[in-house]
């Protein structure tokens, strides 16, 4: 038996906006340690990962590790059905093939009960080892979904140059080119406005812009989003979703031809 | 020109 309830569907209801245009069909498992999901696109070229924590949930049971295998198209389009501010319960039973999602207005007035056919699916788990990254970028979320809309308007690809201090977002493409420089907050009140850039060692790095304009979708769940770069290994592209967990994007970079 | 490298080339398959 699986439930667990959570006070406010938004979270949920955000977290699947921000993989349903990424991936079609995921397995949501199930465990003591809350539920985790992770899955690459369609062309193999991304990976999403997301870690919703036990601790994070009003309550939690879990009697044993199960996986949920779910289209997600489906799964939003029930979830839009709750209001933001409703309550919601996911629960299945061990050997079930349905999970039932419940959602319970504030005032406790309305109740709905929704069955979801659950779908028997073989995904590919990749093994993402922890590691050290040459530079970390800390930067409002609202920004860099900005910053991937408007540089998608010039090039395909954008050109990230991490150095002590700054970062330079560049992209090329037959109309012109286009360079944004952001610059490390020196003294910010609100930390969800703060840039912060860790740099070991400079990094010039290039991704596809249409990966990065999937990954901000993820916007709404963070203030802040951060940008794990080095030579030669995928960005990691991270929204900590706030005493819950996180949805991380990973993107290998473009290699010069 | 660049090429997009897919994802499996960094991370083993479990």
């Amino acid at each position: 038996m699986f439930e667990c309830r959570l006070p406010k569907a938004e979270v949920l209801k955000k977290t699947m906006d921000a993989l349903k245009d990424l991936i079609k069909e995921a397995v949501w498992d199930v465990s003591a340690q809350g539920l985790s999901l992770q899955s690459m696109d369609s062309s193999h070229v991304s990976l999403v990962q997301v870690t919703l924590r036990t601790e994070g949930f009003d309550t939690f049971r879990c009697d044993k590790n199960i996986a949920l295998g779910v289209n997600m198209d489906t799964m939003q389009k029930l979830m839009k059905c709750a209001s933001n501010d409703d309550n919601i319960t996911l629960k299945s039973e061990d050997n079930g093939d349905l999970l039932s999602l419940i959602f319970e207005s504030p005032n406790g007035e309305k109740t709905s009960e929704y069955e979801m056919k659950l779908m028997d699916l073989d995904i590919e788990q990749l093994g993402i080892p922890d590691q050290e990254y040459s530079c970390t970028i800390k930067m409002p979320s609202g920004e860099f979904q900005r910053i991937c809309r408007d540089l998608s308007n010039i090039g395909e690809s954008v050109n990230i140059t991490v150095v002590k201090g700054g970062v330079d977002f560049s992209a090329k493409g037959d109309i012109g080119n286009a360079k944004i420089h952001v610059t490390e907050s020196s003294n910010v009140d609100n930390e969800k406005d703060a840039v912060t850039v860790e740099v070991n060692e400079p990094v010039n790095l290039t991704f596809a812009l249409r990966y990065l304009n999937f990954f901000t979708k993820a916007t709404p769940l963070s203030g802040q989003v951060s940008l794990s770069i080095s030579p030669d290994v995928p960005l990691v592209v991270a929204y900590e979703i706030e005493d819950l967990g996180h949805v991380k994007y990973f993107l290998a970079p473009k290699i010069e031809n | 020109d660049s090429w997009q490298v897919g994802i499996i080339i960094y991370y083993l398959i479990l």
